[in-house]
Formats: structure tokens, C-alpha cells, sequence
């Protein structure tokens, strides 16, 4: 499937957000 | 494992699987998770969602895992 720019944008956006989550949580079990 | 229940890890692992860059859809988890019920299937990925184990792509109805990449 070819992604457009924007497409593309909004989930390295997602995908961001959710790496921070993941950290967030990380952090919090420690 | 991972502090994920089988379920979840189910669908982490499928999710995580796929290689297409739109990301795995929930159609398709759910044809490949057929013994497994929708609702099941929803807070799976709701949970995993909230852990920031996957993330949606080009709708609310297709993920990719975070550590995939």
C-alpha cells in the first residue's frame, strides 16, 4: 500500500505518542 | 511474560508480524484470532494501545507495533 505524505505524518506522529507511553510506563514499573 | 496475558501477547506477536506499512487490521486479527471473540479481541488491543505496545496508522482500525520498527 503506497502511504501518502500525510498519511505518513500522522503515524510517525502515533507512533511517537505511543513510544512515549511505553516510556512513561516503563518508568512508572521501575 | 512481558507482564502481558496469552491473549494479548496473541495479538502483539500477529501484530507485530506484520510487515505491510499500513500496519495489521483488526479484520484481519480477527480472521486469525478465530477462536478468539471480538470483544476479547478489542480490549487486547485497547490495552495494548494504553501500554504503547501498538499504534493506530492510517485508520482506527489498523496497528503497528512499537517495537517492530
Amino acid at each position: 500500500l503506497s502511504l501518502t505524505e500525510e498519511q505518513k505524518r500522522r503515524i510517525e506522529e502515533n507512533r511517537q505518542k505511543a513510544l512515549a507511553r511505553r516510556a512513561e510506563r516503563l518508568t512508572a514499573q521501575q | 511474560m512481558n507482564g502481558l496475558t496469552p491473549h494479548q501477547s496473541q495479538v502483539l506477536n500477529l501484530i507485530r508480524s506484520y510487515r505491510g506499512n499500513e500496519g495489521m487490521s483488526f479484520d484481519e486479527l480477527k480472521k486469525r484470532l478465530h477462536g478468539l471473540n471480538i470483544t476479547a479481541i478489542k480490549q487486547a488491543v485497547e490495552f495494548l494501545s494504553n501500554e504503547g505496545h501498538i499504534y493506530s496508522t492510517v485508520d482506527e482500525d489498523h496497528f503497528k507495533s512499537t517495537d517492530a520498527d
